[in-house]
């Protein structure tokens, strides 16, 4: 049955709500296909297990309420506003982007109209664009050193190249110019041929 | 310092710092979150060679020297405080695990939790000194995630005050526990309780496995290492084999349930207090998830705004490979998730810690949704997570697949988190055990509270409440 939510797509409140009747119709679902199942005189054990896959489905929705509902309860307690505005147009993002990869599931629950779904797919492509600018800065937020990260390719400084070519000399195999293998095998096999 | 790195960062419209603050929870723990990394970088016993160039049990060695140095550094230094003797831990062994991972997050807090004060007085401290280096084991060669299949027996012996313990089936050897090959000495093992004739489910047993001094196996107990995976080289995932061997029944964990002398069962307040330590780690993934995440995310976007390929525009320069709207939407997603993880990961560490003195003051009104939001949330997230590691190594292109990036080494080590303390597809279905339960409750009449409260919404359609 349609849920009479009205879902206006940048207010994050306004999207958890449609995250909850998300996660409210699936479990309704899974619970009536489970029902249908007693009713076909099945026992308990296998109404579950022929009904799994809803109760699966069901669970990772409540999940995925559950993270939208707490990401957008954090927005409120960032005090300084250009962090906020950038953590927001991310849980926007986070938000948009779940929809747009689950549409049949708020189509078909009557969540969102078809309409609807095309301005999500086309405000998640605006988001990137927006949060494109940030995007450095928001992964040096997680304020990784470099010792921890362990990566050439995603050191602070950037100085990717010169330093991959640095480590690839480090390898185990490069401590000889000519590997031993190459006495052992390759010339003999070399001489016979 | 990389052009490209340093305009994206001078375009920057927020402060890093401040976000940075509002991730640990304030500019306090940012100081000293980077104080204790400091103490940790600028500690030349912690420096070594890059543990890609070296084998397996090179990598073993390492790990086990680092801990070992860990251990007595984290004295020298004053750290106490779990949560960051966690982060000097992560430091250390640069988000690798080591074979004390489980001495340190099982074994010590199943003590905490489970043991009686007589108990704790004759283990916790010789434990706390790492006299005994101890491991949790509970899965089985044959079983994983259906706890209640296990088949390790543990036997009451009235006669002589003793539980004798037998791994009756090769299927019931005990499998993956991270430091048992090699490192512990003592196991907490998880075993099916028989006395008096009865069995009274699954109870958990402090048993030595090898001779203190010189580490042999004691006899009747077969010990090892299971041999190369998939990543986790510096772990001696081990098994544990056990032919009738006698521990004193004082050993078993009896702060909720217990065996008389004379073979007489206690029951406990419930049955879900034992699986308390499995739903401390499970709440504690979500933020690994998290940090996964949120490290493959950071090559992955740092490398795509310093790589430049292929052609926008004819003619002109190589755009930045984050230029395009494909890379972004590869990455930015993930980056969001990432963030959304982290705020659940600190929601869940903090719910745990709440509960878990509601359960000390003896009430277990919100164990049940503990237990299943902990199960979905650590399926949900490390499902994501994983995928998502696998998404930034991919957007790397071939040098991503070098061990150089980093890349695989996070997904090798992640990956684990979808099967480990419980299979994921098992978690999913916990959780649903709730949302039914719930759902029926809700169908009956009676209104539900916590997270699941929406349901209290629904249409009264009448199903026939029946207990599943």
């Amino acid at each position: 049955a349609a849920r009479p939510v009205s879902v206006l797509i940048n207010d994050p409140v306004s999207l958890v709500e449609a995250y909850k009747a998300r996660a409210a119709w699936l479990v309704e679902a899974a619970a009536k296909n489970l029902q249908a199942e007693l009713n076909h005189r099945k026992s308990r054990e296998d109404a579950w297990n022929v009904t799994s896959v809803d109760l699966v489905r069901a669970s990772d929705a409540h999940c995925h309420y559950v993270v939208v509902k707490l990401f957008t309860a954090k927005l409120s307690e960032i005090s300084n506003a250009a962090v906020r505005a950038v953590v927001t147009d991310l849980c926007l993002l986070y938000m948009l982007h779940g929809i747009s990869k689950n549409a049949g599931d708020f189509l078909q629950a009557g969540i969102l109209t078809n309409t609807q779904v095309n301005q999500v797919n086309q405000r998640v492509k605006e988001l990137l664009a927006i949060i494109r600018l940030n995007a450095v800065a928001l992964v040096d937020s997680f304020d990784f050193s470099d010792n921890y990260l362990g990566s050439v390719l995603g050191r602070y400084d950037g100085n990717v190249y010169e330093n991959m070519f640095e480590w690839a000399k480090k390898s185990p195999l490069n401590k000889t110019e000519v590997h031993e293998s190459f006495y052992k095998y390759l010339k003999p096999m070399q001489a016979k041929l | 310092m990389n052009a490209d790195l340093r305009r994206e960062r001078a375009a920057a419209t927020f402060q890093p710092e401040l976000l940075t603050n509002v991730l640990d929870g304030g500019a306090e723990r940012t100081r000293r979150r980077r104080e204790i990394e400091a103490l940790v970088i600028n500690d030349p016993d912690f420096q070594h060679e890059d543990l890609n160039f070296l084998s397996r049990s090179q990598r073993y060695e390492q790990a086990i020297r680092k801990s070992s140095l860990m251990v007595m550094k984290l004295r020298e230094h004053g750290i106490a405080d779990p949560d960051e003797i966690y982060l000097f831990k992560s430091f250390v062994h640069r988000g690798h695990p080591e074979p004390l991972d489980l001495h340190l997050g099982m074994f010590l807090p199943t003590l905490l939790t489970q043991a009686t004060p007589e108990q704790q007085d004759r283990f916790f401290m010789p434990s706390w000194n790492l006299e005994i280096i101890g491991t949790y084991a509970q899965t089985e060669m044959g079983h994983g995630s259906h706890i209640r299949g296990l088949e390790t027996t543990a036997t009451y012996d009235p006669a002589t005050q003793e539980f004798i313990l037998n791994s009756p089936t090769v299927t019931s050897i005990k499998w993956w526990p991270g430091g048992l090959g090699k490192s512990s000495n003592h196991a907490i093992v998880l075993a099916q309780l028989y006395t008096q004739g009865q069995c009274k489910g699954l109870h958990a047993f402090i048993v030595p496995i090898r001779q203190m001094g010189t580490h042999e196996p004691l006899p009747g107990i077969t010990v090892g290492d299971i041999g190369p995976k998939f990543g986790y080289d510096e772990i001696d995932n081990g098994y544990l084999k056990m032919d009738n061997f006698r521990i004193p029944r004082e050993n078993m964990l009896m702060k909720y349930a217990q065996v008389e002398p004379d073979g007489t069962y206690v029951k406990p307040l419930s049955d879900k207090l034992t699986y308390g330590t499995m739903v401390f780690i499970r709440s504690m993934i979500v933020g690994d998830s998290a940090r996964a995440l949120s490290r493959a995310c950071t090559i992955a976007i740092r490398y795509s705004a310093v790589r430049h390929q292929s052609e926008l525009k004819a003619g002109e320069p190589e755009p930045q490979i984050l230029d395009y709207q494909t890379q972004q939407y590869k990455l930015f997603p993930l980056l969001a998730t990432a963030y959304a993880f982290h705020f659940v990961g600190t929601y869940m560490k903090d719910t745990y810690r709440r509960i878990s003195a509601d359960i000390i003051e003896g009430d277990l009104s919100e164990l049940p949704e503990l237990h299943a939001l902990s199960a979905g949330l650590k399926a949900f997230s490390s499902w994501v997570a994983n995928a998502g590691v696998e998404e930034c190594r991919m957007a790397c292109g071939g040098h991503g697949y070098s061990r150089c990036s980093g890349l695989p080494d996070i997904y090798v080590t992640f990956t684990p988190c979808c099967t480990y303390e419980g299979e994921n597809t098992v978690m999913m279905l916990q959780t649903a055990r709730f949302l039914i339960k719930s759902y029926m409750q809700v169908g009956s009449g009676q209104r539900v509270t916590g997270m699941v409260s929406y349901l209290n919404d629904l249409s009264r359609q009448h199903i026939q409440p029946q207990h599943v």
